[in-house]
């Protein structure tokens, strides 16, 4: 038992105890178990230093080293709480746990529109719906006339813009996403249910198992 | 053009964390 108990504790040494982030999560400690699972092979994918670097979210995300993508990058920085560059374990379980099936509406609304808000702000600016259109854009392949993608601004600001000055603000958002719920559908990862069956190896690394025995 | 910006732009596959749990 001696050389297991060892090996379990190298497993999460350094990183955040999995009850406390379950106390603070959507995840049972054995989800929050998987999740290290699943950490562990992004955060060993370049430089196994467990810290996810933004290139690894890359790899894990689109499984290759293509050029930096706008939307990935929101993620990360909004993933990357401390702004060290790098995602710890606790940042990826508190990320992850916003896309949770059960993590309140409001926590996915103020995740949604901080993703919006590029510059920080506390409103999502014209300019920044802008740029992220055209960065869809471009990453599609898709072309559209520059009249094309002011008038679906005109109309996306017009519904969601209802004091009508220039930008959205939190409040604004939230009466526009609830009149369009589809908004939130990027914010809800099925996945996470189940996430114990998708990593069982868990099991073996389980600290609640370790403290049971 | 009937269509919301937010519901193009969240079509990016960089929103999409579902590849995150694709095993290779």
């Amino acid at each position: 038992m001696g050389c297991f108990h060892s090996k379990v504790k190298k497993k999460l040494r350094g990183h955040e105890d999995p009850v406390v982030l379950a106390s603070q999560t959507a995840f049972s400690v054995s989800e929050v178990e998987a999740l290290f699972e699943l950490f562990k092979s992004i955060s060993s994918s370049v430089i196994d230093d467990g810290l996810i670097s933004k290139e690894e979210f890359q790899l894990a995300l689109f499984k290759n080293r293509k050029k930096e993508n706008l939307f990935a990058n929101r993620i990360f920085d909004l993933f990357d709480v401390k702004q060290k560059g790098l995602i710890d374990f606790g940042d990826f379980v508190r990320g992850l746990h916003v896309f949770h099936p059960n993590a309140p509406q409001e926590e996915k609304m103020n995740f949604s529109f901080k993703l919006y808000d590029l510059d920080g702000t506390g409103f999502i600016e014209r300019q920044e719906v802008k740029q992220m259109l055209i960065a869809l854009l471009c990453e599609s392949e898709m072309k559209l006339a520059d009249e094309t993608i002011e008038s679906i601004l005109d109309k996306t600001f017009v519904e969601a813009d209802t004091n009508q000055d220039g930008k959205i603000d939190k409040s604004e958002w939230q009466i526009f996403v609830g009149r369009n719920p589809s908004l939130l559908k990027i914010m809800t990862l099925p996945y996470l249910r189940d996430i114990t069956t998708t990593f069982p190896s868990f099991v073996f690394h389980s600290e609640v198992d370790e403290v049971a025995t | 053009t009937c269509l919301n910006a937010f519901d193009i732009i969240s079509l990016s596959p960089g929103f999409d964390l579902s590849s995150l749990f694709e095993k290779d």
